[in-house]
């Protein structure tokens, strides 16, 4: 493992707790999508069914077994705990675009036509739109608490930080994988405009607003 | 191999 997997990894896992952290401090989620977090849930759950089929590593099944757990958390303190404060209104985006699509194309493209290689091929492409709720409901509203910004910052490095790890591993090791990398690709682009407001914004000690 | 490589990561 590279470093940049490895603070890839890092900040997926900060990203994940800032969230927790955030939700359960402040007894609230407003500003946050469930809808996007379900998706995370969704992505998270098909991409690890290999827990039960093959073990690589401590590591590697101890940072499943907690991305799995925290994001189920997190939908159930959005949608059970402090449903009361979720923004029904706002959160809007319908699912459905982004879970057919991905379901139909990890049917037509995929590395085995197998059952859990389908589902893997399908948390790849769910996960590169999956914030597209949530970036939705910031435009919505039109701002961002500085904390969900935080949140946002870390999971979107975190794939920025995948692009490197395998631009590192094609050259050290001659591996690549088009459906991750395209991707992980279009995942980082859709953070791009966000990524701008946060260092121009937020690094400044603005809060994160939308020009009107 | 490729398959195993592509697990191993998160």
């Amino acid at each position: 493992m590279n470093v940049f997997r490895f603070l890839g990894d890092l900040s997926h896992l900060v990203a994940i707790v800032i969230l927790l952290l955030k939700i359960w401090k402040t007894r609230s989620c407003s500003g946050i999508s469930g809808r996007s977090q379900i998706l995370f849930a969704i992505v998270f759950t098909t991409r690890y069914l290999d827990l039960f089929s093959n073990f690589i590593s401590v590591y590697n099944t101890s940072m499943k077994i907690v991305y799995i757990t925290c994001s189920y958390a997190t939908v159930y303190l959005i949608y059970g705990k402090f449903k009361a404060t979720y923004d029904f209104n706002h959160d809007t985006f319908r699912i459905e675009f982004l879970l057919v699509p991905s379901a139909i194309l990890a049917f037509l493209v995929n590395h085995d036509f197998s059952p859990l290689e389908i589902l893997w091929t399908f948390s790849i492409y769910l996960e590169s739109v999956a914030i597209l709720p949530q970036l939705f409901l910031v435009s919505k509203t039109g701002e961002a608490e500085t904390i969900t910004s935080h949140y946002l910052f870390a999971l979107g490095s975190y794939r920025l930080l995948y692009l490197l790890n395998w631009l590192w591993r094609y050259f050290s090791q001659g591996f690549y994988d088009l459906i991750a990398l395209l991707s992980g690709i279009l995942q980082t682009v859709l953070y791009c405009d966000f990524f701008y407001l946060y260092i121009s914004k937020v690094l400044k000690g603005k809060k994160l607003s939308l020009p009107a | 191999k490729d398959q195993e490589d592509r697990h191993d990561e998160l």
